[in-house]
């Protein structure tokens, strides 16, 4: 069962095998590469050997046995290094949370949870809505209640306007000079109803 | 294979903080 | 601990001095046996380029990674998470292989955040409505009473209106 280390992958941007076998590959592309630079030294050593009973093909054998030794110990010691990376290196310990899911630990939510908090916030968001209309309409009737207000106090304004004028025409008090009026032209009458009985 | 652990890790890194400006854009815009 | 890059250095040596070893001259003799005999200085002198320009090799090899991939930096980045993270000894959150599920927890802290300043707006505007609310009250009783008093001087002019009346009557007569 391959473990997939993604979540190594995730930190590294690459999986940390793949890592190991570029380094494998270029590793071994070395050896190859140094292997037969050797071969060609030699043969090139010996091109200038006169009478020389040692011909290439006999180097190249000496080379496959030598690169396949060489070859056999690397796989096995890049195996181990290999292991070693990927426990020790390319790894993120089991009790490690990369910063990016942090988080992961502080919000457990379930679904559930989830779609309670969702729903919280649509009624907060209605509540608020309703809120906000009712300080509208809280504004709107202070609003008409000032021009309520003005109107009543204009209407009481023009009433005590009226007992000024009153007043300013020697009346102190329009209602009672208005009931004296009364009086005084009943009592008028009331003479005048005297005066006629009497001439006659 | 490798790819496509590659590329889930990379959507787990990535996509959360990318959908993340988008929660929070909408948040604002809603309350705005 | 020991940091990852040292670790890595330290690996590669490893594994490369055991790389020597098993390459070393005496097997390296036995396997161009002939042409060891034919000429050795050249086999010995061969040998060690051998060995040498190997371990160069490698290590511009790992240097090169290093480089390529920011390593060190990686790497040293890696040693300082592992390192803040060491005081917990339970595993750590992993993918669930659900993203919605996983993403959840990533928005739930805005989402709390909203949830948190939608309270906060609402409390307020509570408070400032119940303000303007006792306020409206208020001005309802002020108007009432306005009202009561243009109405009082209003039935006093009409009862004048009506004597006035009554007066005009009398004086007419």
């Amino acid at each position: 069962s391959v473990n997939p280390m993604t979540y190594e992958a995730q930190f590294f941007g690459f999986t940390p095998q793949t890592c190991m076998l570029r380094i494998y590959i270029a590793f071994q592309d070395y050896l190859f590469e140094v292997m037969q630079a050797v071969e060609q030294v030699l043969v090139k050593k010996l091109d200038g050997v006169s009478n020389c009973d040692i011909s290439p093909i006999q180097i190249r054998k000496c080379t496959e046995k030598f690169l396949g030794f060489m070859k056999g110990r690397f796989d096995s010691l890049f195996g181990k290094m290999e292991q070693l990376f990927l426990q020790l290196i390319l790894h993120i310990p089991p009790n490690i949370l990369l910063p990016e899911d942090k988080f992961q630990e502080l919000h457990s939510y379930s679904e559930e949870q989830f779609q309670l908090l969702k729903e919280e916030i649509e009624q907060l968001q209605e509540k608020y809505k309703t809120e906000l209309c009712a300080k509208q309409a809280l504004l709107a009737e202070l609003e008409e209640q000032s021009v309520v207000q003005a109107r009543l106090r204009q209407t009481l304004t023009l009433f005590d306007e009226l007992i000024n004028v009153g007043r300013h025409h020697g009346t102190s008090d329009f209602r009672e000079s208005l009931v004296s009026l009364v009086q005084n032209s009943r009592k008028l009458q009331d003479l005048r109803g005297h005066i006629e009985r009497e001439g006659a | 294979f490798d790819e496509i652990i590659v590329d889930i890790a990379m959507k787990r890194k990535q996509y959360p903080r990318k959908i993340l400006e988008y929660v929070i854009n909408t948040i604002k815009t809603k309350q705005e | 601990p020991v940091s990852r890059v040292k670790l890595l250095d330290t690996m590669v040596d490893t594994f490369l001095q055991k790389l020597v070893a098993a390459g070393s001259f005496q097997r390296f003799t036995d396997c161009y046996k002939r042409f060891y005999q034919l000429q050795p200085d050249v086999t010995q002198r061969v040998h060690d380029k051998f060995i040498t320009q190997l371990q160069t090799s490698i290590w511009e090899e790992i240097t090169e990674i290093k480089q390529e991939g920011n390593m060190e930096a990686v790497l040293n980045a890696l040693d300082q998470i592992v390192e803040e993270g060491k005081g917990r000894t339970e595993p750590a959150w992993r993918p669930s292989g659900v993203p919605e599920e996983d993403l959840r927890s990533t928005i739930v802290p805005y989402f709390l955040q909203q949830r948190d300043t939608l309270r906060r707006r609402v409390q307020r505007q509570e408070v400032e409505n119940q303000q303007l609310a006792e306020a409206v009250l208020a001005r309802r009783r002020q108007v009432e009473q306005l009202q009561l008093q243009v109405q009082a001087r209003q039935q006093a002019w009409q009862a004048l209106y009506r004597e006035q009346r009554e007066l005009v009557a009398v004086l007419r007569e």
